[in-house]
This record gives structure tokens, C-alpha cells and sequence, in this order.
């Protein structure tokens, strides 16, 4: 199940780094942290390599307000795969933000813009983004590699807050994702 | 290496005028 890094044609601008696109849709009422059982919830949907080739990704999903309670897209590094057990995401942890609706999507993109080009200036640190689609509010995610990491944590907080614009008394949580694994919780 | 960094405005104006470059 290799996924091919798409080529980049004469003429289109080349990102940084390869992305893969994900959807997963929990299962309803089916509460399950089997690793198994969310490989299986997990689709991947396509790999852009370019701005163009990401537009057009990004033109044809559901944008999170047209989405139903308790789906998730990840857009993720090509090669790392969004699960705490990566590799890449082993000793790793993720700023989380909740949003209220109105603004979710709009700050979503925000967020896949900046990774997308780059903004967070962290070398290769950055694993990826999500959004969580829930019944009462959404929550926006981006995951990096090392946790213990304290100034490179904290250089992502701060670019996410300029990037997002967000209210003075938004939440913002940074967790740990072995610390996920014992709780069994992502939020 | 250089790093291929895009500001929001760039990558919005991607988006709108996708056969202007």
C-alpha cells in the first residue's frame, strides 16, 4: 500500500514537502483505540506535491462546516502516517485548539496554509494537521515530532496564534502523544 | 538547504489565477 509522491509538471509550484490528504469517519457508538481498528477507519484520499496540485484537492472536499459530528481530515507529511505509533510521531505531541464553529473553517485553512509554506520555520519538526469535526465545536490540531522539545513547542504556539488570529481567551492545549496512548484520549 | 516558503496571500493567489504564472 505505497503511496506514489505525485510529480511536480513544468510550470506548477512545488511545495516543500510531499502531503498525503486522510478522511476518517468514526464509527457511531463504536468507542475502539485498537490501533487496527482506526487503520481501518482511516482513508487516504490523494498526495499533492504542489500549490496547484493542493487547490484542487482543497476545492473538491467538504469543507468542515459541511461535514457531519466525528470526521476528521489529517493532512500529513508524505511517509508519516497520522497515528500516535509513527515513527515520526512516537515521541511527538500536538497543539490542540477548540473552535467554535463559526470560524473553524476559516482558521483550518489558515493552518494548512502556513504548513503548506512553510510559516512555522522549524525545520522538519512539523508531522502534520488535522480537524476534528464535532457536534458542538471543531478542534484543530498540528502534530510535531519531538514534545520535549520545549523552544520548538513554543515557536509553534506562537506562530499558530499569528497565523489563526485567534481570540485572547481561545484555549490552546499542548499534549503529548504517549501521554495520549495512556489516556487513551486525543483531546 | 533554502526552504520553498509561500506567505497566505501567495498561495491564495495560486488558487485564483491558477494559469497566471
Amino acid at each position: 500500500d505505497k503511496i506514489a509522491v505525485p510529480d511536480v509538471p513544468e510550470g506548477e509550484h512545488r511545495l516543500q514537502y510531499s502531503y498525503s490528504l486522510w478522511f476518517m469517519q468514526r464509527g457511531r457508538g463504536s468507542v475502539s483505540s485498537a490501533t487496527s481498528d482506526y487503520e481501518d477507519q482511516i482513508k487516504h484520499v490523494g498526495a499533492f506535491s504542489s500549490v496547484e496540485q493542493f487547490w484542487s484537492y482543497y476545492c473538491h472536499i467538504a469543507h468542515p462546516s459541511d461535514l457531519p459530528p466525528h470526521c476528521d481530515i489529517h493532512v500529513f507529511k508524505m511517509g508519516i502516517k497520522p497515528m500516535w505509533e509513527d515513527t515520526a510521531n512516537k515521541d511527538g505531541g500536538k497543539w490542540i485548539v477548540r473552535l467554535r464553529k463559526e470560524i473553524s473553517s476559516r482558521s483550518w485553512e489558515n493552518l494548512l496554509l502556513a504548513m503548506l509554506g512553510e510559516q512555522f520555520i522549524v525545520g522538519n519538526e512539523i508531522c502534520g494537521a488535522v480537524i476534528s469535526v464535532r457536534p458542538t465545536e471543531d478542534i484543530v490540531s498540528i502534530w510535531n515530532r519531538t514534545a520535549s522539545n520545549d523552544s520548538i513547542v513554543g515557536k509553534i504556539r506562537d506562530t499558530l496564534q499569528r497565523i489563526l488570529q485567534l481570540p485572547s481567551q481561545t484555549i490552546m492545549e499542548y499534549k503529548a502523544h504517549d501521554q495520549s496512548l495512556k489516556d487513551k484520549s486525543s483531546f | 538547504g533554502t526552504r520553498i516558503i509561500y506567505d497566505r496571500k501567495m498561495l491564495l493567489q495560486l488558487r485564483d489565477s491558477p494559469y497566471s504564472r
